[in-house]
């Protein structure tokens, strides 16, 4: 484990803390994208499988429980909540997302490190994780004024991802051998997508005005 | 990388 990891994972916990607090604070989901978080969902899911067969660490573990519980959480609050549902904004959030996890599952079969379930199951974890954000994005172009809280939400996923980037420039200069071309380069591409929303939410926050995405 | 390669990120 290395600050640039533990910071990492931190901030996604901290995202995923300041979205649940914007819902049950606002009891409103105006602005979050159900599909998003449904795709964050099935991310851990297939990811986090090996929580049945391998015991990494304390940490490892309760950071899986708590992406999964917290992803559900999030889901029900959308979908059943008799208030939040309400706000719902469903003929906004119409991302295909089939168009995003037909060919992640059809890379994960062909592109993978062992062709055994759990390995093309986790696979494709990685390579949904790089899009599933774009639903959210689209939603947040269509719906003109972002709330803040909305906004350091999607920001603070971008940010732990690109923290992640800088774990594994350090694991490669102090780790020989360490090799994780899958996770490197779907990384990147996870990352790549954020650069234009993190441009216009730092352009928002020197302006000092409220963040809206150019459709 | 390959089979029973250790997973530790999450």
């Amino acid at each position: 484990m290395n600050i640039f990891r533990f910071a990492g994972d931190m901030t996604h916990l901290l995202s995923i803390i300041v979205l649940l607090l914007k819902i049950n604070a606002t009891k409103s989901c105006a602005g979050v994208s159900l599909k998003t978080q449904e795709l964050y969902l099935l991310v851990f899911v297939t990811r986090y499988l090996d929580l049945l067969y391998s015991y990494i660490s304390l940490y490892n573990t309760f950071m899986k429980l708590f992406f999964i519980c917290s992803s559900g959480c999030v889901i029900w609050y959308i979908r059943e909540h008799k208030t939040v549902s309400q706000t719902y904004d469903s003929a906004q959030d119409t991302f295909r997302v089939l168009f995003l996890a037909c060919p992640c599952m059809i890379l994960a079969l062909t592109v993978n490190h062992d062709f055994t379930v759990t390995e093309v199951l986790w696979t494709f974890s990685i390579y949904l994780e790089a899009v599933a954000i774009l639903p959210q994005l689209v939603l947040l172009q269509r719906t003109k004024n972002v709330d803040t809280l909305t906004g350091n939400y999607v920001f603070l996923l971008g940010g732990y991802r690109a923290l992640y980037l800088l774990n594994w420039i350090y694991r490669i200069l102090t780790e020989p051998g360490y090799r994780q071309w899958i996770v490197w380069i779907s990384g990147t591409i996870q990352t790549a997508i954020y650069c234009d929303f993190f441009y216009y939410y730092i352009k928002s926050w020197r302006n000092n005005e409220r963040l809206s995405l150019p459709s | 990388a390959g089979r029973g390669r250790v997973k530790d990120e999450l």
